[in-house]
């Protein structure tokens, strides 16, 4: 799977995330990269794109928990990440991006590694693997 | 006025041990999307369309799970799924079941844009592509050697391998731990180190 969120300059948020779901899955099988909410989010306030074993990111509306947590608990873009990653997960393994209208970045993943990078406008910028 | 910012990805569960120069590969792709986007933001570009730019990008180089280089199903074919969102209205489109469209984000895209709908999948999908006249492909233009090669060792071990991007050399030990691992998913057993 892969997968971009974006604020731009105007703190417009924007996520898109595309896959070709698991080697060997059955001929129709839905993962999480289509469903809104599951795979993607993007709203007012920030945008998330996840990858990972579809069916838990399906069970836990991870891209959307993201979101909710920010507007509902106050969270930080990254400590709602961090919230989901860890609490929202169960058993499942995944990982996510996110972007927040104020121009921050965050990402989180349970897994061995997470093929990533990110950047801001005040020159931040990281590509990484590992944790 | 806010200050940008961007993340991509290309997929989580990394093989421990994934070779150097393969992951120095992952990083150089994953660097020229970054700049890519950071290009379009600094020319203005509105967010919808520098994530779909991106991921477009993505989908076209055959390194990660999507578009080029997707996994393949059990029948050996490709399968693809995409969404998009553009977060100030909450407007989206999603397809699913995409076997011909060269970049399943841009149908996404139209879906959210020229469609009543928010979401088509399988042949009302393929149908639509038809009609808004995107880039269509063979099935064939998606399938790499690599993933034939893996999608053999997922069947021989009777698993759903998460990730294709296990390098071949450590993939029987993968697909082996996937039969040894009690975790299953659906009914098979799925590898831990092979998650995507």
């Amino acid at each position: 799977t892969v997968g971009c969120v974006v604020v731009d300059g105007q703190g417009r948020c924007a996520a898109a995330t595309s896959t070709g779901g698991l080697m060997n899955k059955m001929s129709g099988r839905i993962g999480d990269s289509p469903l809104i909410g599951s795979g993607t989010y993007a709203g007012d306030l920030c945008a998330i794109s996840c990858t990972g074993e579809g069916e838990a990111i399906i069970r836990a509306t991870l891209a959307r928990d993201v979101a909710a947590v920010m507007e509902y608990k106050g969270l930080s873009l990254q400590d709602a990440v961090d919230y989901v990653i860890k609490e929202r997960l169960d058993e499942g393994k995944a990982g996510l991006i996110a972007v927040s209208k104020d121009g921050k970045v965050a990402y989180g993943f349970n897994t061995t590694g997470m093929f990533r990078g990110c950047a801001t406008e005040d020159g931040f910028m990281e590509v990484g693997i590992w944790e | 006025m806010g200050s940008w910012a961007i993340a991509v990805h290309g997929g989580a569960g990394v093989d421990p041990n994934l070779p150097l120069e393969r992951q120095e590969e992952a990083k150089k792709l994953l660097n020229r999307c970054l700049l890519l986007g950071i290009s379009a933001l600094r020319s203005s570009l509105p967010a919808i369309d520098v994530v779909e730019l991106v991921v477009r990008e993505l989908e076209t180089d055959p390194l990660f799970n999507s578009g080029r280089g997707s996994a393949l199903s059990e029948k050996g074919t490709v399968e693809m799924e995409a969404s998009i969102m553009d977060g100030p209205r909450r407007r989206c489109g999603a397809v699913s079941g995409l076997t011909t469209v060269k970049n399943p984000i841009s149908l996404a895209r139209l879906v959210m844009e020229k469609s009543p709908h928010s979401y088509l999948a399988f042949e009302g999908a393929e149908e639509f592509a038809r009609k808004q006249g995107v880039e269509l492909v063979d099935n064939e233009y998606f399938i790499t050697e690599e993933n034939v090669g893996m999608l053999k060792l997922a069947k021989e071990a009777n698993a759903i391998v998460f990730d294709y991007r296990v390098p071949t050399n450590t993939c029987s030990a993968g697909a082996m731990a996937s039969v040894e691992t009690p975790l299953q998913m659906n009914g098979l057993p799925i590898s831990i180190y092979n998650q995507e």
